[in-house]
């Protein structure tokens, strides 16, 4: 573990009376090898690492702290700084002016359709999947085993317009939350991204939420940051957390989006589902 | 930095920040750029167009010597009257395996085979239903879960049963995702690759092709590890190509594993398959 690696600056340390960047030189060497390890974007990895460096080195060392310990607390703290201090809920509309609206986007397979059906509570789930084989059967499949409403329109309608009649079936049923479900798209393909903010702008969702795989690699930063630009989001869906995934990922959405993630995915079945904690993430990244 | 001019030095600064970016690894990137400042000392190079090419022919040298013959990773074909060739896919979930094995059929299909679809996704929501599409669209028969059956080593079973009675030129076993950490899910694929051993004197399937998004970081040469020594696997498929991910943990799997690449996929219709090219790959992975 990281700190197993971080013993030799331990005793570098004691007896000393203040962290140098002598000292901590080849600690920040490490850490930065083992975030790159753990999937961390090496420019997040490269900010976090001078982040730390101005807050330790200089620093007198707390008596009666053993001084690795400190260095260890400052990265840990500097981490969780990044992903947020608490919980961040799920947005959610006041009484009487209808019904919050989500919509879940991202890369292929990253788990939307999943996170649709675990989100669900007095909800409307809108299939606006129009491409992928049996994608509206999945979406019907999964809220069948809840016992939520789907609702579907004709593939040829496409996506945009289903979203539309889907948020008016939802008003009109007096839904509270409506869940909008779209195909999965690379960042580089331009009609797919028009597509996803044309289902924005016709649904003004309260949430636009990314679905991220946990074991997504170095392109876990260009890939949010494309999204955010491209269509703006207030959040972030990180699945697949069951796996031995270390989940950098998790830092470069935070740091590139400055959105919070606000769910984690901990499995297939429908009920694994739960909100973020920054502190366990970043134990688990710094493994 | 280990000597060499200051052009050198700058040179590999900037291909370990390519590298690195691409999900090479840092153990990958600290091995493959030793080995280019002794070459590129050796031959005395120092602009970096030379030193970049210098970078790719070793790249491409790892990826021929270590991923098969000519690193032309052919599909293992069975020798007549010896009953079908057997393609058994296997991966986490949302990599790309039924979209895959939907282009591998009609690819098949193309070459005038005859092809059976086994359907062993018996758990997840309108996983059979997807692909009984990708057969319909490729002209393979699929044999699918009787009503109830959960045993996926059953359908396994019943299409081998199938395929061997109408003389199929291939059966391709599609599973469903799986993470490499879940003991129960790794003997469930065990039991499946042991029902194909029942119908050829114990041998197992021709190919165990193991699928990876091209997004995945460090984790897939975990996985590639884990399912290669428990279960043994013949190729890699990386998928969603397409997109900017670049797949550098290509690397690490063929260099550690010896694993070849035997097929890409660089797109969700039905001819968006390719052979794995190591030239292309390492121009896409340097730039
Ligand atoms: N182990 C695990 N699997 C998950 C999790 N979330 C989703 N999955 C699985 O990941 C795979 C992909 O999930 P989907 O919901 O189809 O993903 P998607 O983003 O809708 O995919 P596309 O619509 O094709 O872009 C399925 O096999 C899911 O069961 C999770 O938290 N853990
Ligand atoms: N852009 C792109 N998308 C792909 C590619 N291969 C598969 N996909 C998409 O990725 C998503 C997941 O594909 P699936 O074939 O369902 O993946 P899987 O591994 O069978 O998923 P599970 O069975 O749920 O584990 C679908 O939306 C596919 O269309 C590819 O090469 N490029
Ligand atoms: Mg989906
Ligand atoms: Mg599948």
């Amino acid at each position: 573990s990281l700190a197993e690696k971080m013993d030799q600056t331990v005793r570098k340390l004691r007896g000393t009376d203040k962290i140098t960047e002598a000292n901590i030189g080849g600690a920040l060497k490490e850490v930065r090898r083992s975030m790159l390890d753990a999937d961390v974007n090496l420019r997040v990895v490269d900010q976090l690492i001078a982040d730390v460096r101005e807050r330790a080195v200089g620093s007198q060392v707390v008596a009666g702290v053993e001084p690795g310990q400190q260095f260890i607390k400052i990265i840990y703290e500097e981490l969780t700084r990044v992903m947020g201090k608490d919980a961040a809920p799920l947005a959610r509309r006041a009484a009487g002016s209808g019904p919050t609206v989500v919509l879940l986007a991202g890369l292929q397979g990253a788990g939307k359709t999943t996170a649709a059906a675990k989100l669900a509570l007095y909800v409307l789930l809108v299939a606006c999947d129009v491409y992928r084989p049996a994608a509206v059967e999945q979406l019907q499949t999964l809220a069948g085993m809840i016992d939520v409403d789907v609702f579907t329109a004709d593939l040829e309608l496409g996506a945009v317009e289903i979203a539309r009649r889907g948020l008016t079936a939802a008003e009109e049923g007096k839904y509270d939350t409506v869940i909008i479900d779209t195909a999965g798209r690379q960042v580089i393909n331009d009609k797919l991204m028009r597509e996803l903010r044309d289902v924005k702008a016709a649904t003004r969702p309260d949430d636009t939420l990314l679905v991220v795989d946990a074991m997504t690699g170095q392109e876990a930063a260009n890939l949010t940051r494309a999204f955010n630009d491209s269509v703006g989001i207030t959040g972030a869906i990180l699945t697949k957390l069951d796996g031995d995934t270390r989940g950098g990922a998790a830092l470069s959405v935070q740091s590139v989006s400055g959105k919070p993630i606000k769910f984690v995915g901990t499995g297939e079945k429908v009920e694994k589902l739960e909100p973020f904690f920054p502190e366990r993430m970043a134990s688990r990244i710094l493994g | 930095l280990g000597g060499g001019s200051k052009d050198l030095n700058a040179t590999l600064a900037q291909l370990e920040e390519v590298l690195i970016t691409s999900d090479l690894g840092v153990d990958t990137v600290d091995s493959v750029l030793a080995d280019l400042r002794a070459d590129a000392k050796a031959a005395r190079l120092t602009s970096r167009e030379d030193i970049t090419t210098c970078l790719k022919d070793s790249l491409v040298r790892i990826l021929l010597r270590r991923g098969g013959q000519d690193g032309v990773a052919d599909l293992a074909v069975r020798a007549k009257g010896e009953g079908p060739t057997v393609v058994v896919v296997i991966g986490a979930n949302g990599m790309g395996k039924t979209t895959t094995i939907g282009k591998l059929a009609t690819r098949y299909r193309r070459e005038g085979k005859t092809v059976l679809l086994a359907a062993c996704d018996t758990f997840r929501a309108a996983a059979v239903a997807q692909l009984q599409t990708w057969g319909e669209r490729a002209d393979a028969a699929v044999v699918v879960p009787k009503t109830g059956q959960k045993s996926a080593a059953g359908v396994c079973y019943d299409a081998m049963a199938q395929g061997v009675r109408d003389d199929v030129d291939v059966v391709i076993v599609d599973t469903s995702g799986r993470l490499h950490t879940n003991i129960n899910l790794m003997g469930e694929l065990k039991k499946i690759v042991g029902v194909v051993g029942k119908f050829r004197d114990g041998s197992g399937p021709d190919e165990v092709l193991l699928v990876v998004d091209a997004s995945i970081g460090r984790n897939a040469v975990t996985q590639a590890r884990t399912w290669s020594d428990e279960v043994g696997v013949s190729g890699l498929v990386v998928t969603k190509l397409d997109g900017t991910a670049r797949a550098g943990f290509v690397v690490s799997v063929v260099d550690e594993l010896g694993l070849p690449v035997k097929l890409i996929g660089v797109g969700e219709s039905v001819d968006d398959l390719r052979d794995f090219d190591p030239v292309l790959f390492v121009e896409g992975l340097v730039g």
